[in-house]
């Protein structure tokens, strides 16, 4: 789990595309 | 006719997403220099009403990035008690 180094919120990158919650391990 | 709204309308919902998140993100360094990323992300994470909205009128806008300012010093200050 990378849940410590991914957390809420997900930040928004111009460009990269969003994944929303999907970016963060649960 | 709003042109934003229209442009959506056809797209799926992770591109909704991406694109009011491209939108959104220009503006935020005006009311917040710093965490960008993260504001935009907050704003484009919750239901399109509210990132739409934020586009349409700028004092929202001023608005949702403190309130998704407070929310992360909250959340920051939470995890350092842990």
């Amino acid at each position: 789990s990378n849940g410590s180094s991914i957390s809420w919120p997900p930040e928004f990158h111009p460009g990269v595309p969003w994944k929303g919650l999907q970016n963060i391990d649960p | 006719q709003d042109p934003l709204t229209t442009t959506l309308a056809p797209a799926s919902p992770q591109e909704q997403k991406q694109m009011l998140g491209e939108q959104l993100f220009p503006l935020i360094p005006a009311v917040h220099p710093t965490l960008t990323g993260k504001i935009t992300g907050m704003l484009t994470d919750t239901d399109n009403s509210e990132p739409l909205c934020v586009l349409e009128t700028p004092v929202s806008l001023a608005s949702k990035a403190d309130e998704a300012v407070t929310a992360l010093q909250e959340k920051e200050a939470a995890q350092k008690a842990k």
